[in-house]
């Protein structure tokens, strides 16, 4: 969707590039099981999928002739540091196992739970966000929200299914939409453009 | 039980 956004508008506006570039980083240190171990046909392309879509806009923002022009670097303030030290601190501390790919495993799994933030603040300070915009952090919440429910299934279904570091980032990340999901429903409703409440 | 399982979620 996101994509679909830039490629098609020639434009990033009200895009955080700091969410990019976390996200970005956190299917990197996510997806290093791509080189050791396989699942599925399925899980595979998804992976290279993500990290493809991912870099690709990225590249778009960043280096993109007419698209870079188009980021408000003003307005995209978050800090990086502030959220991938206590990410760190926290995988490092927070694991099932002390080993480099499952810290950062697990550290991905954090900073994806708070990767949205500087999206959200942006968003806070635009006026006029676009619907593409708005179903784009829609989607993108309603995604892990939607794990939730495979998560109930599987541990109803499946005996050794505990995976209490996904299930617990994965509900804090759900939350952090929640004043989101609020707007963007009232909004919704209303035949309205999405406004966020300063 | 096996507390290590694939990491099978994207």
């Amino acid at each position: 969707v996101l994509l679909l956004k830039i490629r098609a508008t020639r434009s990033c506006r009200g895009i955080s590039l700091k969410t990019q570039e976390l996200y970005a980083l956190v299917f990197i240190c996510r997806y290093l099981d791509l080189f050791y171990s396989y699942i599925s046909l399925y899980n595979t392309v998804m992976k290279v999928t993500y990290l493809a879509t991912a870099f690709s806009i990225v590249r778009y923002m960043r280096f993109d002739k007419v698209v870079r022009q188009t980021y408000d670097k003003e307005q995209d303030t978050f800090r990086y540091i502030f959220l991938i030290a206590p990410c760190a601190l926290l995988a490092l501390v927070l694991n099932h196992r002390f080993s480099p790919t499952e810290v950062l495993w697990t550290f991905s799994i954090y900073l994806e739970a708070v990767a949205i933030l500087p999206q959200l603040v942006l968003m806070q300070r635009t006026q006029n966000i676009d619907n593409l915009t708005a179903n784009y952090v829609a989607l993108l919440g309603a995604y892990r929200g939607f794990y939730i429910l495979n998560w109930i299934y599987r541990f109803a279904t499946e005996k050794h299914y505990r995976q209490w570091i996904v299930w617990i980032s994965g509900v804090a990340q759900t939350a952090l939409y929640a004043d989101f999901f609020y707007y963007y429903a009232l909004c919704w409703k209303a035949n309205q453009r999405l406004q966020l409440p300063a | 039980a096996q507390l290590l399982q694939d990491h099978d979620e994207l």
